[in-house]
């Protein structure tokens, strides 16, 4: 009964390792069984829960090479019940290395398809491209997770992930759905966001989420310590906006 | 005696985009004669010059396709004395499309090797990734320039992109020269700001440039109106820096 999440957007810096390490930990503390994929070979999400370099192990990259298994590669995070498969250096040179490989759009559907595990979600970190790595997960996930910055360049993308998306529906992954839209880095004292969250709302309707991530200083400041914000500063309105989005994502997820 | 300039950095919404259209801008101030190349399949920076969808024509990817020259695919923008050669959608596939041809790390220097033209300076804007996209700029370039947002994920990524501007010095280009690193999104009231500064200017020393840029709501305002805040604001903070800027970087390129 495995649950997989990709969290994706080709835009860079909109909030996408955030979102993924907290909903993840979300999870976790509510007792779900989570694996966080880092799927980004700049290995922000790694770094953000913690794990040391030297810690890494095969990662991702040997798990898709079917050089080790996914229990083999995932690694304990601070977080009960929030593992991790982190990502290595070699996963830079995975986006060339794959396009010559048979079937390589399904590699990562065929790492999760016959795992016996009792894991209850998988959750995605996608790297800011549309290329061969965030193509496997669409391909992989049940439903994608899409982090939008309220700035004009962010929304300008937006059309072209929901038309990748598609795509994928039609040539791989019929079962794909959109789980939610969620907003981010808003800023109250500038006006263009409001804007762009009035615009986003219009065009995708229910899919966006309601709960509105604000930009929030103690976000940076946690991944610094290697902290989901959740646990670095749980009372900081960048923890709180978190807690409220991963009710509401478990509520569309029928958990409770 | 043309000289091409590729800005770079994989992580994310570091501030490419403006960096290249500002700097692009002052260079066309002070009267040189500049290209913008827009290799970023969002297309960012051709928004950011108020390029129409419909008005991009064949754009980069036809250049480097042998579909068009670089003077049928360049357009003249708003500010007098810059032109961009836009990005298209074509562009998302080339990643993709480039593993397999030949000479794929030398496209891009092929397509301003022998040009015949009047202009002085060429900008290259880079897409968020490591990819073959992003190594054809520094293959056909005589500098790059890195932005690095003051936040301690894009900090991690520094080393990585360091390494790879060596390798491409080693195997493919080795005229190639780190022309700056320029700090930005830099936040007063967040102390990592600076904490990220001071680390960066300890390993980098006087490669990175004096001046940083703050964060200013000015900057992503003047993208909605499809005009570099030098232009749209020029009294900003946003656009005074990058004025600075600008200077610090003639400076370095001798031209006055
Ligand atoms: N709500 C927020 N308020 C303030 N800062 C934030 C917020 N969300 C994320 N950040 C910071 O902004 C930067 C970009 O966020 P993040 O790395 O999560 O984006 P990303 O989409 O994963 O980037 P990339 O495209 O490089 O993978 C990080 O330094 C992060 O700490
Ligand atoms: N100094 C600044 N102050 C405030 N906002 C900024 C600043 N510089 C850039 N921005 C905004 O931050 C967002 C990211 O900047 P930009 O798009 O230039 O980064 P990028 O590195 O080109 O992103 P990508 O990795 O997606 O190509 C944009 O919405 C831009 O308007
Ligand atoms: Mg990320
Ligand atoms: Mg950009």
């Amino acid at each position: 009964n495995l649950r997989i999440l990709a969290v994706a957007n080709q835009k860079g810096g909109v909030g996408k390792t955030t979102t993924t390490v907290n909903l993840a930990t979300a999870l976790a503390a509510i007792g779900k069984k989570v694996t966080l994929v880092d799927l980004d070979p700049q290995g922000n999400a790694s770094t953000g829960l913690g794990v040391a370099k030297e810690d890494r192990g095969v990662g991702i990259y040997g798990v898709m090479a079917g050089q080790a298994s996914v229990e083999e590669a995932s690694r304990q995070t601070i977080i009960p019940g929030l593992k991790i498969i982190p990502s290595t250096m070699d996963l830079s040179g995975a986006e060339i290395e794959l396009v010559n490989v048979e079937n390589r759009e399904f590699l990562m559907k065929g790492v999760f398809e016959d795992l016996e595990s009792d894991q209850d979600y998988i959750l995605i970190d996608c790297p800011p491209s549309l290329g061969l790595l965030t193509l496997n997960s669409l391909v992989a996930a049940d439903g994608v997770i899409v982090p939008l910055q309220c700035e004009f360049y962010a929304l300008e993308g937006l059309s072209h992930l929901i038309r990748t998306i598609r795509s994928v529906q039609s040539r791989f992954n019929p079962d794909l759905e959109i789980q939610g839209i969620v907003l981010t880095m808003f800023d109250r004292r500038n006006n263009l966001s409001g804007i762009v969250a009035d615009d986003v709302r219009e065009h995708m309707g229910d899919k966006v989420y309601n709960t509105v991530i604000p930009r929030n200083v103690k976000i940076p400041e946690a991944s610094s310590y290697g902290k989901p914000v959740m646990v670095y500063d749980y009372k900081s309105t960048g923890a709180m906006s978190y807690i409220m989005l991963a009710k509401e994502m478990i509520k569309r997820e029928g958990i409770i």
